[in-house]
């Protein structure tokens, strides 16, 4: 395989593909849908059209093996290598390979996904690289995400239409907006949610967080599912009780309980007493000096006993009161070193207990 | 999180084949007088890079943990 992705396209837009065998995890049905569905993730974006052959050599030729298959390139057993494909080429090339020793899925998260896996080694097919781009189907690394709503990021569509050119033909319905992956250095990023998890804070937005350690200068960017694949993205709040090591991941009236990256229990939100008229929470923090959970509510907050697993009397009150000089709404919040932040769009306002020290930029926090 | 290996093989000599099989480091046989930076540290600086780590030319956990995850089977540089 070159990297050499200028140069490395197929001369022709119609290309074939034959399944020269199949993998016991899955049915033929489940495997022949699920190349199918990989090779269309990049059609619908380009002019390249796939027919599959069934004898005779094919442009892409698909198979599963074990071990050393005769390329040069031997797969290692369990985990590890998923998959090899070859760059546009006579002969091997654009030739793609299965590590028959992982366990292929065809919708589920156990196991490795084989239409994810394949549409990632079809790009390689068609000539792209390995991206950098956390969020893209190119990044070397394998991440879960989910299948049925699966939507080629921003910038796998970027490069494979450098290569072919954008689709043509108009589609019957038009296709979802590829999803970006969210830039640190953004000055308008508005975070959905920060928390705490061991040490370590968490920021996140869409379907990605940033993971920050107290130790390290840099921060990583990983997909949600990477993590905890059951988690949707786009959620309203997270906060982190350290006494019972919990964090409590909110989107509108659902609530997952995580043990580090396990989801040990799912509850409601009216699990933690809010009034039934509150559907959905804007952002939470854990006050570690008082033991309560705060719920922000656009410009007001409750605040929760954790002890007495009841709510509070006399909530809601404005933010404003307990929080002097915040007076837009808190859209994220988090607890560190005995400060309280609470984000408001991209500002992030610092509070030793009701003092408000500084008004900072997301870039106080995240690698830029 | 990491993935357990089904290998018996150290850290050190799972990042080597690592290295030679993803990153075209080559099997050092030479001696290495004068050379200040060994190719593995190079090449590990190379992974390091181009998957955001901390570039620090050592085999650090951080660095051992991403190359135990499940991955494609391409290198990410050209060979």
């Amino acid at each position: 395989y070159r990297a050499d992705s200028s140069s490395n396209k197929w001369p022709t837009n119609k290309l074939t593909y034959r399944i020269e065998n199949y993998t016991p995890d899955m049915s033929v049905a489940e495997v022949d849908d699920s190349i199918q569905r990989a090779l269309q993730v990049w059609a619908r974006v380009t002019p390249l059209k796939f027919t599959r052959i069934y004898s005779g050599i094919a442009d892409i030729m698909i198979s599963f093996a074990v071990g050393d298959h005769g390329d040069g390139s031997p797969f290692d057993g369990p985990n590890g290598f998923l998959a090899h494909a070859f760059g546009p080429a006579d002969g091997l090339g654009g030739d793609t390979h299965f590590d028959d020793d992982e366990t292929f899925t065809f919708k589920s998260s156990n196991g490795y996904n084989l239409f994810l896996v394949a549409a990632h080694e079809f790009g390689h097919a068609l000539g792209l690289d390995h991206s950098t781009d956390p969020g893209a189907l190119m990044n070397a690394r394998y991440t879960y995400r989910d299948v049925d709503s699966f939507v080629l990021p921003r910038d796998d569509v970027r490069k494979i239409q450098a290569l072919y050119g954008s689709n043509p033909e108009i589609p019957d319905k038009p296709e979802p907006t590829p999803p970006p992956t969210p830039n640190a250095c953004d000055p308008r990023l508005v975070l959905d949610a920060v928390t705490g998890l061991r040490g370590e804070t968490y920021f996140f937005k869409n379907k990605f967080f940033w993971r920050s350690h107290p130790q390290m200068p840099q921060t990583e960017q990983f997909l949600i599912k990477s993590f905890w694949p059951e988690l949707p993205g786009d959620i309203d709040a997270a906060l982190e009780d350290p006494s019972a090591d919990l964090v409590y991941i909110f989107k509108g009236q659902k609530v997952w309980a995580l043990n580090g990256y396990d989801v040990v229990n799912r509850k409601s939100l009216s699990s933690f007493r809010l009034p039934a008229t509150v559907k959905k929470i804007n952002a939470a923090v854990y006050d570690e000096s008082t033991g309560k959970m705060l719920f922000f509510v656009g410009k007001s907050y409750y605040s929760f006993d954790t002890n007495n697993k009841k709510m509070d009397k006399g909530y809601p009150k404005q933010v404003e009161e307990r929080f002097p000089g915040m007076t837009g709404k808190v859209t994220a919040a988090f607890q560190n070193n005995g400060f309280t932040y609470l984000f408001s769009g991209p500002r992030v306002f610092e509070f030793n207990e009701s003092t408000l020290m500084r008004v900072l930029g997301n870039k106080h926090f995240l690698q830029c | 999180r990491s993935v357990p290996l089904s290998t018996d093989m150290s850290d050190e000599e799972f990042a080597k084949n690592y290295l030679k099989e993803l990153y075209a480091m080559q099997e050092d046989n030479t001696p290495s007088f004068g050379r200040k930076v060994s190719e593995m540290s190079l090449k590990l600086s190379e992974m390091q890079e181009f998957f955001g780590l901390k570039v620090t030319g050592t085999l650090d956990a951080e660095t051992l943990e991403m190359m135990k995850q499940p991955r494609c089977g391409v290198p990410d540089v050209a060979a």
